[in-house]
């Protein structure tokens, strides 16, 4: 049964979706069976998924607005792309729309997590992608994930946040998905030769550290991963295709 | 009469805030009377405006509620605070409140706009920082703007979201803004020492440079800016302090 982790940040440009990225190829290097759910209007990770031959019939907002409708939803295979070990979800900028009707539609909040649920047996996890809001599409994903990750990039107005969206987690946990987890802060795109990234990432483990898990691995800046997300590969994959061109 | 500049990207983490912040202040060298306006729920512009001793009473959120409620506005007094030479409308978390009550109001679109109207008359330029989304609050900034300024990092996730906001500001010019230009593309964030930096300069330069002004100016990638941020300085002060401090 798969553990389904939402990655969420209100603050914009954190990596959130690099992290999703990343995170579904290598464990999908790992053996794991992965599915990956853009919930972003931007719809930045299926532009990293697609391919050149793949053409997007249904996305994540279409499934949205049949269960919103309480029509019956379309076969998975119609929603499910695959690239590679690993499968995804893609989104479309029509998801904003199913933003905007979800305010006004009654319980709401857990649309997503009954669109997840069937999915469960076939996986070992599913990544949540979000956008830059705690609005009604990040608290369907936060409604439907075993557990969140914070990523967060150890700069004054990332860290500014991180009181909100815990005070907005905890309060899904209470009225909403009494099962989420903090899975950990994963600090990204750190220059550790700055002062005041490590300033700043002291901070965090002093302001947060007792009470949820901080990622020991940092992850460290590089152009690569602005090249990979560009060519459509993960680090790992860029890496080795670097490798295999530079030696 | 000012002239009004909305700064918006619904891409997250391109600089808006850190754009806003430090034009204003050099504006504000230059001898022009600059107002700032912070219009994200995530009040990062306010964070660095504030000073220890600055006690906020009423934010734009409180003055958006009136407006929305057709209750006569509090003095300016009441939500113009001041730094130096710069004037600024804080906001709060309670902006997000506003945005939700946004959509269900009809002809709300022009509800900043009328705040700002006879504020015009007091400053040279008026600046908005925006939140990374094209809902409500956005279309209030850009209803209420004489013209635009779209902050961009020179990366693959940043440019893909440039049709949709080039789009929802042609839709604002005809249904409820007829005046509202772009001021231009800035660059923000370069690290020309890269190549994917200067190829994808060179993709936005010939996607958008013939309908559009791209400032030549290219903001380079600096840990100072982090800094300048973090202390609540603009990036000429933290500068002229580094200096009086290091020599
Ligand atoms: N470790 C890193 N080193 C260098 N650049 C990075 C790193 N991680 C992410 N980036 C770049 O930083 C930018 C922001 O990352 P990303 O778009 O994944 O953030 P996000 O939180 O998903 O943004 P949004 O809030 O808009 O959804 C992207 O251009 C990405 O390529
Ligand atoms: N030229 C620069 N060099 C280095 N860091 C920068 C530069 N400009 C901005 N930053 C840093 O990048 C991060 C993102 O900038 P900022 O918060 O201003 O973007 P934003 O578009 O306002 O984000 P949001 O979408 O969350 O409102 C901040 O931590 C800021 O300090
Ligand atoms: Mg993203
Ligand atoms: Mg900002």
């Amino acid at each position: 049964k798969a553990k389904i982790i939402a990655v969420a940040n209100q603050k914009g440009g954190v990596a959130k979706t690099t992290s999703v990225w990343n995170m579904a190829f290598s464990l999908g290097e790992l053996g794991k069976r992965v599915l990956a759910v853009d919930f972003d209007p931007q719809s930045n990770l299926t532009a990293s998924f697609l391919e050149e031959t793949m053409i997007l019939k249904t996305t994540i907002a279409d499934v949205m607005t049949k269960a919103m409708d309480e029509e019956s939803l379309p076969n998975k295979e119609e929603y499910i792309y695959s690239r590679g070990k690993i499968d995804f979800i893609p989104s479309s900028i029509h998801l904003s729309v199913v933003e905007a009707n979800l305010r006004m539609e009654m319980g709401s909040e857990k649309l997503l997590a009954n669109i997840l649920e069937p999915l469960r047996a076939l996986y070992d996890f599913i990544l949540i992608d979000t956008n830059p809001s705690l609005g009604p599409l990040t608290i369907n994903a936060l409604s439907a994930a075993d557990s969140v990750i914070i990523p967060i990039n150890p700069e004054f107005y990332a860290t500014m946040g991180l009181t909100d969206l815990t005070k907005t987690i905890l309060k899904i946990r209470k009225r909403i998905n009494p099962g989420i987890q903090f899975e950990g802060i994963l600090m990204t795109m750190c220059d550790m030769q700055t002062n005041l990234h490590k300033e700043v990432c002291l901070e965090v483990t002093e302001a947060y550290g007792n009470g949820m898990k901080i990622f020991k691995g940092q992850i460290p800046r590089s152009i690569r991963v602005g090249e990979a997300n560009r060519y459509g590969m993960s680090v790992i994959d860029f890496d080795i295709l670097q490798k295999i061109t530079y030696n």
